[in-house]
């Protein structure tokens, strides 16, 4: 399994659609201060399932549908679409490709999809649990987490163990 | 699932004490688990010493110590169960030019195995990745995504680049 | 002693807004007494928005973002009552290499009042000091300390030098 | 007033007895991750009165004592002085120098002293009180404190406002 691409609308300060298509190897995101490099970070998190807003840097979920800016009007939804390609079979899901959609409107509601088909967050976390990236994996280290990695509480630093086991 | 979780955790052990020694030249590090509790409640404690120090607990270590201990752990969950994606932000901070090139010779040893995305401000990282992200603010406020060849990307970090001003 | 706080902290308000915009380019900066609270008990709240973006709250700033805001808070309070001297450990470490410009620019502006001491792994900023010591061990886990040139100090931070093997 | 020296014996990774002297302007302190240069921001801290060792990155007081390497002993004592120009009188004493020395012994006694005469530790807080420098000052900022500084509770951001008032 590996990653095809991320695209975002309207997710944080990505107000027009935006898509990043992965090679395999290493990729560099670089880019001045405040152009929203982590705001991809948080949406490979949300996509995943993350279910905290302090985890996404916001007071609450709505905090990460674009606001606006001095020239534009804030947006109504924010959705992130994260595509693998699973011809190896790690998904336990019987598609060659797999796309896993997440949509929050400013009313609240919001909706996960897999291959286009609405399913619940449940599908979604049981889609991905053991592979590392979920939400408690740890294939993510967000910026500045690196004393939390060490530091925090030991109980916290078995959840990631356990995500290996 | 109890003798599953000792032996995964034995393996991020040994993983742990081979990688840091590598990353570090020398010194020494474990992982014990709490005594005294079920395994299946046990925190996880990390000690790490660097060559001739004495000291092993990471409250000491210096920022950039603390930084390679955690892609030590990082790493060693890799190598245990390798994960297909993995997302470093700025990790490479806190690190001096040596020690930012050790970081990017470990990325590539994992870099055929799972796919690595590493957001930095790094010259160094940004000379070795495979492929390149430009992610700026063309429009205030609005983030966009341009290619970038190693030349530019440096350019990006660079004054009169569109960003934070 | 109350109407001292209070004079004091219009003050430094006053410099805050003024030295954010400065450094950001536009934008708005503030701070703000807790309301309904007694002066003296009363705390302290920071809100800043870069140029060009609706949102305030700190928590939603990038990591760069947050270290100059975090530099104009500091440099307002120094201007309302300037302290003899001012030590920063790599505060320059999340900054883009034009940000790392102008906190230098700043540094440069204040350093006719206070003498800086700066740790600091950047070339931009090593350029720009009057003065450079190197801190290094040469015998593991000993500090000495060594009168570096500038060409010397970027040096320190290669492969080689004698620290964090 | 201005800083004119900093002496460090015994103190962290300070085994061998080192001295700073200070120039006017900016002065870069350099060198590899892990050699010692936020131990300078920690003898810094200790000598104006420090109390808390988490403050100072240890679990206890005696952390910092200089523990030993693979090829030294520990030693039995921590020192720092640090030495002022005061001739413009900012600091309320009659001298134009002014040495203030913190000692730590392994038995746990700790002294204080103003040019090499004992004092208690309220005499050294009463005497840099109101300059900024103090340990509630805003002229140390520690590495990583960027967000602790921005994020702290309301609360304790002022004491940082009161002591600048
Ligand atoms: N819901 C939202 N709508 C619009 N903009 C948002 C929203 N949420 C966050 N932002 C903006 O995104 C910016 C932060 O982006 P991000 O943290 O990704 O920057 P970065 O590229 O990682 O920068 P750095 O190099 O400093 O870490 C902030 O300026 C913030 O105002
Ligand atoms: N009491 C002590 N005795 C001996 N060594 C000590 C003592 N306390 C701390 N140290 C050592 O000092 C080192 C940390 O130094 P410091 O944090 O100053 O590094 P640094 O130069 O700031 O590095 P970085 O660039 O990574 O931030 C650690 O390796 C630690 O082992
Ligand atoms: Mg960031
Ligand atoms: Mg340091």
């Amino acid at each position: 399994m590996h990653l095809k691409k991320l695209a975002c609308a309207g997710f944080k300060s990505f107000a027009d659609p935006l898509e990043f298509v992965f090679d395999t190897g290493m990729t560099a995101i670089v880019g001045p201060n405040g152009c929203g490099k982590s705001n991809v970070v948080d949406a490979f998190r949300w996509v995943l399932g993350e279910r905290s807003a302090k985890g996404l840097r916001g007071k609450e979920m709505l905090d990460v549908i674009f606001k606006g800016t001095s020239k534009r009007q804030p947006l109504s939804r924010a959705e992130v679409t994260l595509t693998f390609d699973n011809s190896d079979g790690t998904l336990p899901i019987d598609f060659t490709e797999v796309e896993v959609t997440r949509r929050l409107y400013r009313s609240g509601e919001s909706e996960y999809l897999i291959n286009r088909k609405k399913c619940r967050l449940k599908d979604v976390l049981a889609l991905v649990a053991g592979t590392g990236i979920g939400t408690e994996g740890y294939s993510i280290l967000e910026q500045g987490s690196v004393d939390v990695f060490l530091h925090s509480n030991p109980a916290e630093r078995r959840a990631v163990f356990e995500e290996a086991a | 699932c109890r003798v599953m979780f000792v032996e995964t955790f034995e393996l991020v052990r040994k993983h742990f004490a081979e990688l840091f020694v590598m990353i570090f030249g020398g010194g020494s590090a474990d992982l014990q688990l709490e005594e005294g509790v079920d395994v299946l409640e046990a925190g996880v404690t990390v000690l790490a010493s660097p060559p001739g120090k004495r000291i092993n607990s990471l409250q000491l270590m210096s920022g950039g110590e603390k930084a390679l201990t955690a892609v030590a752990v990082l790493f060693a969950l890799f190598k245990t169960r390798p994960s297909p994606f993995c997302l470093l932000d700025e990790v490479d901070a806190p690190l001096d030019e040596a020690n930012n090139k050790r970081f990017v010779r470990i990325l590539q040893e994992f870099s055929d195995q799972a796919q690595f995305l590493v957001i930095t401000h790094s010259k160094v990282t940004m000379a070795e990745a495979e492929s390149l992200y430009g992610v700026t603010m063309e429009e205030e406020g609005v983030s966009t995504q341009i290619a970038v060849r190693l030349e530019e990307a440096e350019k990006l970090t660079e004054p009169g680049a569109q960003g934070a001003r």
